[in-house]
């Protein structure tokens, strides 16, 4: 239905603006629909401008400015109706260790609502999860769980933690 | 309402019965490449009832079944099981614990069970309507996949606003 | 001309299997002529197992190994005809920390050939390399590049390397 | 034969004439996300002569040009130029160290010189014949798209192989 679509991408357009200038501490980013007069058929188009830079094209932003983006962009609809289990692989890896801490801050913030499944191979995402649980294959082929608790510095000389990585 | 346990058994790279033990907050998956992470997310959407190989990176629902290895051979069924906890009120059915078991044999054949009932794909589709939980709503984020949010085309991009409201 | 590519080719053939073992330690990797009857128009197909797994379909393989995988290509490729300057920006982004140092190994094998302009965020690949640039933006949107030597343990105590990072 | 020099003046975000000054070996280039590291590779791409804006994350070429910031008005051209040495026996035109410039002005006026002497565009191509080295050569892998070598379709991939051959 019209209002409920309408109602909709109100609500995403104000959360992505927020969301963004949370993650990247400024900047501008809207949503807008590229065709007004017609709600109902109009594709949406995403715009986007770092604090400090110039208003560009989207294909001008870094591999990282990208990827800080549409995690944005993934948060503000998640936002909307936030789903009681979250699953993100790696979503982290075109990241520097800043962004990643802006990145891991947030998913803290939103822990209340839903849990998440975080799958990664940096170090600091590691760190800001209550649980860790490591995939391992020792015979060829063969996927194996193990539970590894994350206590303080034990997490760095757990034997499992050395195999992990 | 969390994800309080995944069982996966024969599904992709975890020929042996595997059990992951979940709790509410952030838990993080590691592990070397190619260890099964990522078989992980395919399994928990695949449970949440997704038809399309192609998503779970197989050419066809058969491959999803644990193919054998130089030291094992291969099975004739693939099975995962979630299984929730505090969805008294979250879902559309009356349970303080629900768990969803899906099975696919080699012969084609699949199994849905809801609490060891036997059931059909649109129950459990149904069951989590409106919760933002499935296997396209916009809480599982496959690896690589988060540039397409800001790459899409517009029209495209309108179709997940639609999921969302 | 038709000598020319079947040459290219077959000689593309031999490095990529090598390359591929020498990276994944083992496992077997072929190119193969979709059209053997035809070298001239036929495409090119990437065949690709890792040690100790079942020949699958390249789709089921896992980010990290696809990553992996495409490295031995772009290598097998490069070594055909070795330029005097090769340009990497970031390819190391899905690998594990034993991955990224049999990449970087390779990198070092082939430096005698070729000078290497490696990109990256990640510490392991920094260490591999002989001179760090430090690009630094205090300035809003200005880009600005300050040599950092690599000198052992002072990697981590420069100042400049901890505002990179 | 190696890349000793890169000079950015006024292309994309180095606003300022940078220098960066190269040895043979391994050279890596670290900093934050968006801070230019790509911005380098695709200055040395366009040097070599790369004409399509869109490899360049640009919608056309005078996006290239420093396009101003909150603090600094847009500038009127860009330029860029690549020095290499001990290029004796390895480029076709007899020199021990080749300087070679691009300029681009907003006008739309293009400018190539080696050595300081005006050229043509194809003057810089052919130096580069043969060499691996250019645009389009498998030396350049730029950021996100090592995935699409294993990705393409082999009709595409094998346009690869013919310009190594
Ligand atoms: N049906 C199957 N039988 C056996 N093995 C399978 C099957 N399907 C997939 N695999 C294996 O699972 C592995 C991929 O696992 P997965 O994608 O989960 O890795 P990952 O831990 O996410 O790694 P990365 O860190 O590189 O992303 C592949 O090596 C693939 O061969
Ligand atoms: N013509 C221009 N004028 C000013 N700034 C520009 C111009 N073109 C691109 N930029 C800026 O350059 C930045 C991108 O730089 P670049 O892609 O080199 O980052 P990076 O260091 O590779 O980051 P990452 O680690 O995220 O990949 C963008 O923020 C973009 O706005
Ligand atoms: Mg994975
Ligand atoms: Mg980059």
């Amino acid at each position: 239905t019209k209002d409920l679509f309408i109602d909709t991408f109100n609500a995403a357009q104000k959360n992505f603006h927020e969301v963004f200038r949370h993650l990247f501490r400024g900047g501008n980013a809207k949503l807008t629909l590229i065709d007004e007069e017609n709600p109902l058929e109009s594709g949406i188009d995403v715009i986007v401008q770092p604090p400090g830079k110039n208003l560009q094209s989207i294909n001008l932003l870094s591999g990282g400015e990208k990827a800080l983006s549409a995690i944005a962009l993934l948060f503000s609809i998640y936002l909307l109706k936030p789903s009681p289990v979250c699953v993100l692989d790696e979503i982290d890896a075109p990241l520097d260790d800043v962004n990643i801490g802006r990145f891991t801050d947030m998913v803290k913030e939103m822990v209340n609502r839903s849990q998440f499944l975080v799958i990664t191979h940096n170090k600091r995402t590691m760190e800001s999860a209550n649980n860790l649980y490591g995939v391992t294959m020792e015979e060829p082929g063969v996927s194996k769980v193990v539970a590894v608790r994350v206590t303080g510095e034990a997490l760095y000389d757990g034997e499992v933690l050395a195999d992990m990585n | 309402m969390y994800l309080k346990r995944i069982e996966i058994c024969g599904f992709k790279s975890f020929v042996d019965s595997t059990i992951l033990e979940l709790t509410p907050g952030i838990a993080s998956i590691i592990g070397p490449n190619g260890c099964g992470k990522s078989n992980v997310l395919d399994a928990v959407r695949w449970v949440l009832g997704e038809q399309n190989p192609r998503v779970l990176r197989a050419d066809k629902m058969a491959d999803l079944i644990w193919a054998g290895s130089s030291t094992r051979k291969a099975t004739s069924f693939a099975e995962a099981t979630l299984i929730f906890a505090d969805c008294d009120k979250v879902l559309s059915m009356d349970f303080h614990e629900i768990a969803i078991t899906r099975r696919l044999y080699r012969t084609g054949e699949s199994e849905y069970l809801i609490n060891k009932a036997v059931c059909r794909l649109k129950d459990i589709e149904s069951l989590f309507m409106d919760t933002g939980l499935g296997p396209h709503a916009y809480s599982i984020m496959e690896q690589g996949k988060i540039d397409q949010l800001l790459q899409m085309k517009p029209e495209q991009r309108r179709f997940i606003f639609e999921e969302a409201a």
